[in-house]
């Protein structure tokens, strides 16, 4: 999503 | 947010506080490779420059504070504080990690999810994260045998590996948009190195007694 492109884990 | 990355990241702490807890209480360093630690510290301090523009959750900032700061801890007591840095034995943990860190610098700028500047360095820290484990594994090697804690320490950061590989296949059958292949195959070849780690570990836990971990 948007500039997170999918980083959301650790 | 799925139970195998909840239990995955909480394993991840527990190794942590399980090595933080060896080398404050047990006042040694004897059997942690150094090296590894310095490898930690480099994953998250170049995985987490995001730290400063992406904000996912209140969860995943705190965690990656506390992931900086455990790692630099760690590797500053084992460097530079007495009487840890006296137990470090620099002739045994000598795996060269400029072979580590060379070739995943490499395959962070030729393969990455977008050619920006933080996606090479992003790529770079998921690459080097799946091989930091060899300097320690080297070590046990060398030494046969594993200290106890040390062998919950290696067993928890597996598990913490183990259970993200369930949380990638959870969110592939979950999720439509989840594609992240670079993680993918970096995470499947970190567990692998655990694999035969977990074998003898449970060879000689198998028996209840706390036999040490014998390595081949």
């Amino acid at each position: 999503a948007g500039r997170l492109r999918g980083k959301d884990e650790l | 947010m799925n139970i195998f990355r909840f239990l995955g990241d909480m394993s991840h702490i527990l190794s942590f506080v399980i090595l933080l807890l060896k080398i404050t209480q047990g006042k040694s360093a004897a059997g942690i490779s150094l090296r590894t630690q310095e490898l930690y510290m480099i994953v998250f301090c170049s995985r987490y420059l995001d730290l400063f523009w992406n904000f996912s959750s209140l969860y995943n900032s705190f965690l990656k504070v506390v992931f900086i700061a455990c790692s630099s801890a760690i590797v500053y007591i084992i460097r530079f504080k007495s009487p840890q840095k006296d137990t470090w034995n620099p002739e045994l943990d000598n795996f060269p990690i400029q072979y580590l860190i060379g070739p995943c610098a490499v395959a962070g700028l030729l393969i990455n999810q977008d050619w920006t500047p933080f996606e090479m360095i992003w790529a770079f820290s998921i690459y080097l994260e799946a091989v930091a484990i060899l300097p320690q594994l080297f070590l046990l090697q060398k030494q046969g045998e594993v200290e106890n804690l040390t062998s919950h320490y290696v067993a928890a950061l597996g598990a913490y590996r183990g259970l993200y590989l369930m949380n990638w296949v959870y969110r592939y059958f979950t999720e439509d948009d989840y594609l992240q292949r670079i993680v993918w195959f970096a995470g499947t070849v970190q567990t692998g190195l655990y694999i035969d780690f977990f074998y003898h570990y449970y060879q000689s836990k198998r028996g209840g007694l706390s036999r040490p971990v014998k390595l081949p």
